[in-house]
Formats: structure tokens, C-alpha cells, sequence
């Protein structure tokens, strides 16, 4: 848990936008904070 | 002079764009009702196999995960700590059902 | 004069917003047409085959796809219930939608990238009702640019 802030991305499976996914990837590929 | 006749040529635009506006709400509904029919009338044909996935990320493992509608997919952000890995997680939370999930690939 | 600055207002917002629904309309006519192909394909290979494909060999539509590095240690728990599960990745990941894998499987005939041969146009155009073939003709070429299409 040390390494993960408390902040999260959420996705809603078959509601949110496929965008949403893309901002999770965008995140994990920018690395950690 | 000159604003009489720009005032009237957005006037008559913007009656074009609110036309065009109505078009976009029919054409979006329509197409959202026949991709809601095709995926009930052929439920049983709206399918891909493990082969399929696999090629679209070859050299990948994959997760394959099925889960009703509106589970929830949390992924918090990581955060870089002085001599400690790199962690990554994703926390699936469902209310209405079971949470499928299959791994692919793995030799 | 001041009528005029709102009017400008008023055409600038509905143009962002047409431009919006737009690419909203463009992303459900691939899906319409990405379900269509799949549906053609698997019934296809079904009647080829004389059977449906095993279960444990295909997946239904909905499901997302969550794909690491080979070399990742993926750590799981799960529920008894199976209603909530933890994953712990050591790399990183990337997770992708149904629609993602139907767009790389080609069953967007190419439209997403606007890169359409002859033939893919021929089926996309079969697969969406007259009026909306403008668009896959213009998505054909690449992503819509202008506004909005007359005709």
C-alpha cells in the first residue's frame, strides 16, 4: 500500500466512456507520481 | 448596414445548425438502437475466441474479465518510494453478480 | 451590434456541440458496424463448421481486457462471493474495452484508423442504414473534419 496514493481512476464496466480506460493508461504509462 | 445583414445571416445559420443538431440526436438514437438490437437478437453470435484476443496483444498476458454492468474498476495511482518495486493494482467491485475473469496466453 | 456578439456566442456553442455529437455518432456507427461484422463472422464460421465453437474457447461480448508484459507477477484475491478481486501488478498494464478488440481484429473494417480499402468500405457501407453511409464514406477517408455533412 506504500506505493499507491489514496487518489484512484474509476471505470464503471459497460457505462463509462472507453475515454475513461484511456486516462487509466495515460496514467499508468506516465508512471508514479 | 453591415451588422442588419451579418445579424440576419446568423440568424438563418443558426436555424441551419439547429436542424442539423435534431439530425445528430435521430441518427445518434438510431444507431444506438440497432447496436442494441444486433447485440440481443444475436447474443449467442456476439462472441470472439481466445485466439482472437490473444493476436490483438500478442507477447501479452492477458486478463480477460466479464462482469455485470456497472461494476466498478478502480485503479489508484501509483507513487514512487526510494528503494521499494513499482506497484500497480486494479480493484473490481460488483453489486449486482459474479466477476468472471480468465487468464489468456499464459504458456 | 450586441445582438449580433450573442448570435456569434450562441453559433460558436452549437458548433462545439455538433462537432461533439458528431464524433459521438462516428464512435457508435464503428461499434454498429464492428458488431455487425462479428456477428457475420461467427455465424459464418459456425455454418462452416457445423457447430458452435467450445465454450471455454471464446468469450461474450461484454468483457474488458487487462494486458501486461509477459515477465509481469500479477498477484490475485478474490472473494468467496467472486463479487470483488485484487490485482497487484510488480509492471505495468493497460486495460482496453470489447470495442478496442473488435477495432484491432479489423471488424471496423479499418474506419477507426481511416484506413479503408475498397472492399472494407463496400461491407461498411452494407452494414449501416442509407442515410448514415455519408459518414462511413467520410470516415473512410479519415476522421470527420468539418462540422457537420450536408446531404
Amino acid at each position: 500500500a506504500g506505493c499507491l496514493t489514496p487518489n484512484s481512476y474509476t471505470y464503471r464496466i459497460n457505462s463509462s466512456p472507453s475515454k475513461e480506460l484511456s486516462d487509466i493508461n495515460r496514467m499508468i504509462r506516465q508512471g508514479s507520481v | 448596414h453591415r451588422a442588419s445583414n451579418r445579424l440576419m445571416e446568423l440568424k438563418n445559420e443558426l436555424e441551419d445548425l439547429e436542424q442539423k443538431e435534431c439530425m445528430l440526436d435521430q441518427q445518434k438514437f438510431w444507431v444506438e438502437q440497432s447496436i442494441r438490437n444486433t447485440t440481443e437478437d444475436c447474443s449467442d453470435l456476439t462472441y470472439v475466441n481466445h485466439e482472437d484476443i490473444c493476436n490483438c496483444f500478442s507477447g501479452h498476458n492477458l486478463l480477460a474479465v466479464r462482469a455485470p454492468s456497472g461494476t466498478q474498476l478502480d485503479v489508484p495511482i501509483p507513487k514512487a518510494v526510494q528503494n521499494s518495486p513499482a506497484k500497480y493494482q486494479i480493484h473490481l467491485k460488483s453489486v449486482n453478480g459474479p466477476i468472471d475473469v480468465v487468464l489468456l496466453n499464459k504458456l | 451590434a450586441q445582438e449580433c456578439q450573442n448570435l456569434e456566442v450562441e453559433r460558436q456553442r452549437r458548433l462545439e456541440r455538433i462537432k461533439q455529437k458528431q464524433s459521438q455518432l462516428q464512435e457508435l456507427i464503428l461499434q454498429q458496424i464492428a458488431f455487425k461484422n462479428l456477428v457475420q463472422r461467427n455465424r459464418q464460421t459456425e455454418q462452416q463448421a457445423n457447430r458452435p465453437p467450445p465454450p471455454n474457447s471464446i468469450i461474450h461480448l461484454p468483457f474488458i481486457i487487462v494486458n501486461t508484459s509477459k515477465k509481469t507477477v500479477i498477484d490475485c484475491s478474490i472473494s468467496n462471493d467472486k463479487f470483488e478481486y485484487l490485482f497487484n501488478f510488480d509492471s505495468m498494464f493497460e486495460i482496453h474495452d470489447d470495442i478496442e478488440v473488435l477495432k484491432r481484429m479489423g471488424m471496423a473494417c479499418g474506419l477507426e484508423v481511416g484506413k479503408c480499402s475498397p472492399e472494407d468500405l463496400k461491407v461498411a457501407r452494407s452494414l449501416v442504414p442509407k442515410a448514415l453511409e455519408p459518414y462511413v464514406i467520410e470516415m473512410a477517408k479519415g476522421p470527420i473534419s468539418n462540422v457537420y455533412i450536408t446531404g
